[in-house]
Formats: structure tokens, sequence, C-alpha cells
């Protein structure tokens, strides 16, 4: 994890299906805590 | 006597407002009262979220990834991922509507993504591209659509009955009933209407409301209802669902009977005038009037709590480059304190007793927002930062005269306001005297009965509020 800006913030595997078919990437997204 | 009326929302767009003259609105982190507003967090530009595919021939409905370009409160500018430069599918939604949601929310709802047919055979390796542009890129939380909908629940409910200013005797508490809850504001109804038109719509944390029994417990003026008996099924609101006014205390050096001040008007919140404490009462109350202008009676005295963001220290003005208005019929002009305390054989108000917090809102000058009309409190109305002083915001409604103008302050303790009607001023009984409440831009407020956020502009909510634009606006674009 990491703070950016005010918030804390998470790195999370994201899953992502498209036609050719299921994958995950890494993104951030805001966590509860501060 | 010229009011403003509601203006058909055709041809109006936030979107193309902001865009076309380069605007920018105040962020929904400003308003604290406003649902999201102590959770949007860090939701900014180049955030990814998943949105309906338009521009697709497919008879199922299906998504795509896009990122937000640029933000207008609620509203985000949205371009799909593929066409990196190219603004020609760019779309305004509001980003707390039911179709916008965190990535990952189509793999989890068994929903493909397909890209738009626009730039379908832009790429052969559609998974490779979305890997390499949302691998370390910022998406919502995956309970985004659960805060939004946590953040729209309010306490009051219909039936409730509570203590409200009278809106024809400013001096004076009645008891109405909470008709409807919309996006956190109410419309209260008088208790003894017997056509239920006698209302009044204030926000709820409004410090014109309080609980039954309020008014006799601070010595506060109170019009008894001609209803002896509770209505079915209305019952008092409990006291703990008010705005809680910060404790004070009196037993020391406290504002007394005569002293001068300087106010809002509570009938015309574009001015800022010469006032004097009436009566203090308890619990940090205090019934103001204003100099010159007070009825015979003291019908129009108006009760502000001492720590309120809309009084200030004899001066105030002045140190702030603000006009102060005179007391009607003073002739001695330019006004000046010194003399006016030596003539009418007054003292001010110590400076020490008035409220100087000043929280760190994030107004800036020029910010755009919507803004109650205190003419017409059903109308949320577009509207400008045009000066900001410490804690209080200017408000310029766009497209109307400054005279109508009001000083508002920006946190969700706003003063009292009640409607001026243009060349009647105050010989007039107020439409709505009510809290001036601002709004991010592209709010779309919602009833109790769970109406679902739709993107972008929107067309009154329940029949009884809409957004105005400014009238210049009006034309279809």
């Amino acid at each position: 994890s990491s703070e950016i800006g005010s918030r804390k913030w998470e790195q999370k595997q994201v899953h992502i299906q498209t036609l050719e078919g299921e994958f995950s990437v890494a993104m951030w997204s805001p966590s509860d805590q501060k | 006597a010229k009011t403003k009326a509601a203006v058909s929302m055709e041809g109006f767009s936030w979107g193309n407002y902001i865009n076309s003259n380069s605007f920018i609105a105040a962020p929904v982190t400003c308003f604290k009262h406003a649902p999201m507003g102590t959770c949007w967090g860090d939701i900014s530009e180049n955030v990814r979220v998943e949105v309906p595919n338009t521009d697709c021939s497919l008879p199922t409905k299906v998504f795509w990834i896009a990122g937000i370009v640029k933000l207008a409160g609620y509203n985000a500018l949205l371009r799909y991922e593929g066409f990196e430069n190219d603004s020609g599918l760019d779309f305004w939604c509001n980003i707390c509507g039911s179709d916008i949601h965190p990535v990952g929310w189509c793999a989890a709802s068994g929903k493909p993504l397909v890209p738009p047919r626009t730039i379908q055979h832009k790429y052969t390796n559609w998974k490779a591209f979305l890997v390499k542009r949302l691998t370390g890129a910022k998406t919502l939380p995956p309970d985004f659509s659960q805060k939004v909908s946590e953040s729209m629940q309010y306490p009051f409910r219909p039936c409730m009955r509570v203590e409200v200013v009278d809106k024809r005797h400013l001096c004076r508490t009645r008891v109405a009933v909470v008709e409807s809850v919309i996006g956190g504001r109410l419309r209260l109804v008088y208790e003894e209407s017997e056509d239920r038109t006698d209302d009044f719509w204030c926000h709820m944390h409004s410090p014109l409301i309080h609980h039954v029994g309020w008014s006799r417990s601070i010595g506060h003026r109170f019009k008894r209802s001609d209803i002896t008996k509770k209505q079915d099924g209305h019952f008092d609101t409990p006291p703990h669902l008010f705005a809680k006014v910060k404790e004070v205390d009196q037993s020391g050096e406290w504002f007394k009977e005569g002293m001068k001040l300087e106010a809002i008007d509570p009938l015309n919140l574009s001015t800022i005038c010469v006032a004097t404490i009436r009566k203090v009462l308890a619990d940090g109350f205090l019934m103001i009037g204003i100099d010159g202008s007070e009825a015979a009676d003291g019908s129009d005295w108006f009760c502000y709590h001492a720590t309120s963001p809309s009084i200030f220290p004899v001066g105030f003005c002045e140190i702030n480059m603000i006009e102060l208005t005179p007391p009607r019929g003073y002739t001695k002009l330019p006004f000046k304190w010194f003399d006016y305390l030596r003539e009418t054989g007054s003292i001010a108000a110590p400076v020490k007793l008035f409220n100087k917090d000043v929280p760190n809102h994030g107004f800036r000058v020029g910010m755009k927002l919507e803004a109650v009309d205190l003419m017409e409190p059903r109308l949320i109305c577009v509207a400008t930062v045009t000066r900001i002083i410490h804690r209080l915001l200017r408000i310029h409604f766009d497209g109307w005269e400054e005279e109508y103008d009001q000083w508002v302050d920006s946190s969700r303790e706003s003063q009292s306001g009640s409607s001026k009607q243009k060349k009647k001023a105050k010989s007039q009984q107020y439409k709505g005297h009510k809290k001036k409440r601002k709004m991010p831009v592209g709010k779309k407020p919602v009833s109790l009965s769970s109406l679902p956020m739709t993107g972008g502009v929107r067309r009154g909510f329940s029949g009884d509020e809409e957004l105005t634009p400014p009238p210049a606006q009006t034309a279809p674009e």
C-alpha cells in the first residue's frame, strides 16, 4: 500500500474479462484507511 | 416583483457549460454535507472505470473501460480506453450513477468487456493493450456504489415534527411536520396548514430547525399551535438528529442587550448590516435586530447562535473591504462606527466573543456549484463563488443581477436566510426563509424512495426541485 494524497491507496489484483479471455492487472484503489 | 422562476433544463448541460467556458467546478470534497462529501477520497483525473459501451452494435449491453479526463463535481468527462488523444467520443456522466463501476466489476458480474466499434481494429491484442494501460493505474474502490448509497441515507422521515422558524415572523418558531426528504433537504409543512401548502424548505442540518420543546428551553418566542392533539402518525423528531451547536460559556464576559455588531441580514443575504443584540437567550442563542429597519414589536428580530458565522464584530466589513449597510435613514454618511456608537450611547460587542474559526473549506474564487435559491427555495441554481472572506463565500447566481448575490458560510453551519423580493425587499413576507445550501456540480439528490442516480444533466427530482440553469444558457446548444 502507499500514501497518495490524503487517502491511503492499496494495490490490488483486478480481474478483467474480454472476449479474448480473463486476466488480471495490479491497480490502485482507495482503502477505508486514511 | 421580479422573482427567479424555474427555467427549462432543455439545452443546458453542466458538461458543456464547464467545458466551453473553461470553468472550474468546486470539488465534491468542499461539500461535507452532500453525498460522498466526506468520502470522495482522491477520485481524480485518470481514474479508470467500467462503463457501458455505447459505440457497439451488439444486441446486449456491453461495457468498456474509460478514464476520467475531467471532473466537475459529481460529473466526469470520460474517454474510452484506446482513444488516446481523440476526444471524439468523450462523454459526461455522473460518477455516482448506477452504470459506473470500478474496474473488475464486469468480470465479477460475468459481463465481457468489448472495445468500441470505432477503435475495434486499432489493436490486434487487446489483452496486452489493457495490461499495459491499466497496470499501476487507479480505479474506484470495490464498494464505491455501496458508499454512495450509504451517503444518501438520511435520518429524517416524513411525519416527524420539528420546531422551525416562522417564515412570516422571524422572531418566533412554529411546529412543522416533515413532508418529504430530498437529498438531505426537508420540505416542512406548518402544522396548522390545512391544505398542506404552507411550507418551508431547509437542509436537515439547518440552524433554523430544532426539536419540539427547544424554544421553551432557551426562552425563544413560539407560536402555539391551534392543533391541540398530534395528528395520527406524527411524532416528535428525536433531539439527537439535529445539528449540534458549540457549547459556550455565558458565565463570564458575554453578549449583552444593546451591544452593536455587524450581521448578515436574514431578509437580504447580499448585505451585511449594522445590528444590535436585542435579547440574550440560553445556550448561547441571541436575538438580533437590524438597525434602522426593525419592526416596532420586534417581530423581525432573528435568532443567531453566538458561534454563528453570520455575525461579526464591529469593523469586520471595513477590515475586509466589504460594503457595510448603514441603518436605514441614517444620513451621516459615510458611516463611521465610532460616531454611531457615540451617538447611540452603545458599545460594540467584544471581538473575542465571535467565532473566528476558518475551516479549510477548499473553495476558490470562480468555482462553479449548485446553490439553493433563497427567492424560490424549491430551486437549485447554477452559481459561482465570487469572493471569499475567511470562511464566508459570496455566491453569484449565473445570469442574474448581482443584487441577488448572497453571503453564505463555506461549511454546513450556514446562516439562516430568507427570500428577497427585488424592489420589495423587507416589506415582503418571506417565500422561503431557509438555510442556504451549496451542492457540488452535478449532484442528483434523491428521495428516500431511492431513485437511482442518472448521469449528467437532470431535470428535477420528484417534480419538486430542479436545477435552474443561467437564463442565457437556456437556448439549446
